[in-house]
């Protein structure tokens, strides 16, 4: 099992490495590495040692070994479909957004309470109505759902979602949800970021 | 000064506040902000101990004193003035989102690169041409700067917030800043949640 604040940095590692593959750079050091995850280059390479990801002193990590390693520890080899629920403002950014499917994520179908929206093709899948939820879901092996709905509505949603059969839940709604022990909830609060960013700015 | 982790949890203890403010509720016990921060209550007393926020034992805090009290210390009591770069498919959700005014951000113009978006007005704001950044924020007293343009162009305008005098990044593009240090920048990369999400899931 990997260490929790390891797996905080595994992301900002992965980021850094594909975007030296997209550079067709051949290698990556560990000072690169820690600009990216914001820590120094010790603890790169004490996290990396962890996986057997081995760089040569004063060279680097190789870029392509390095980023299938990571590709595998998170978990992105495989795809992983999703559907997401809320087709409003946030909802149509990250349906539009081509950035996630590197991670893996391969979103193929799109919910909405709003009867205008049903029937549309937003980000190239089609809207279809909340009603049809699970039996979407059962046809289709969906395990995760990402929820963009207004607050008031993301209990109901996440209920719904579980009821179909999803182990996982991508919340953007600023509310906690309740849901059983086996489905894995990641919140996402944009207002705290901020928060914090406020906090640090009146010190 | 506020202990690091007890910052992070302070968002979500306010988050969960200010939802029992809105429905009229006059008492919030340690067991909600718990749930809300997903931690247990002890970690709540603890916490809010350390800024002389009192609650009655069985009974809870009283809900206005407790909002006030996070409000002051996560420095929300005052408005920040921001500018918003980049305003495609995430720009414009968070521009026409009203749930950050709460935490004292006033977006009060946004700028883009494109000719065929400047001028208009989008989240009731007008859009400035990119070359009007420098004047535009002198002329005002703008302390931060949110970035929501593509990673390729994001340093380029964040040298242009700095120069122009912004204390403050909320950084969305997935790349790393260089900043001089007195300029606090605040990261949020989607993609490393969904990471973390996914990891879970294979496991
Ligand atoms: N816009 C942002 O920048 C932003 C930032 C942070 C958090 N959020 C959060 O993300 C969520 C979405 O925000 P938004 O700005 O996109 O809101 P929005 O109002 O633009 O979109 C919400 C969508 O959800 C749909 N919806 C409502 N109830 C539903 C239900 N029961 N089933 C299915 N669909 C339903 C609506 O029809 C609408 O299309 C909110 O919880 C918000 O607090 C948004
Ligand atoms: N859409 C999402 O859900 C999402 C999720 C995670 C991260 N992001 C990140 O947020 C950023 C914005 O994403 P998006 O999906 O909104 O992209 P987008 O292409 O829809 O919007 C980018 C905007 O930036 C403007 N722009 C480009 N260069 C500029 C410059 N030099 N000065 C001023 N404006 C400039 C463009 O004209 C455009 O309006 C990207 O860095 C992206 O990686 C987006």
């Amino acid at each position: 099992k990997v260490p929790k604040f390891t797996l905080k940095r595994l992301p900002y590692y992965y980021r850094c490495v594909h975007n030296f593959f997209e550079r067709e750079e051949e290698y990556v050091s560990s000072e690169d590495l820690a600009k990216a995850a914001q820590v120094n280059p010790v603890q790169v390479r004490r996290d990396l040692t962890l996986f057997k990801a081995m760089g040569i002193p004063g060279v680097g990590y190789r870029v392509p070994v390095l980023k299938s390693k990571l590709e595998e520890v998170l978990g992105l080899k495989s795809t992983n479909e999703a559907v997401l629920i809320g087709v409003g403002k946030l909802g149509r950014a990250i349906l539009e957004y081509p950035g996630f499917e590197r991670y893996g994520l391969n979103i193929i179908a799109s919910f909405d309470a709003d009867p205008v929206l049903v029937g549309k093709r937003i980000g190239n899948r089609e809207v279809f109505s909340i009603q049809e939820l699970p039996h979407i879901i059962n046809r289709l092996n969906i395990k995760v759902g990402i929820v963009t709905v207004p607050s008031q509505a993301a209990q109901y949603v996440a209920t719904l979602l579980v009821g179909s059969g999803v182990k996982a839940i991508w919340n953007f709604a600023p509310v906690s949800l309740e849901v059983p022990k086996h489905v894995i909830v990641r919140n996402e609060d944009l207002a705290a970021g901020l928060a914090t960013l406020f906090h640090h700015l009146a010190d």
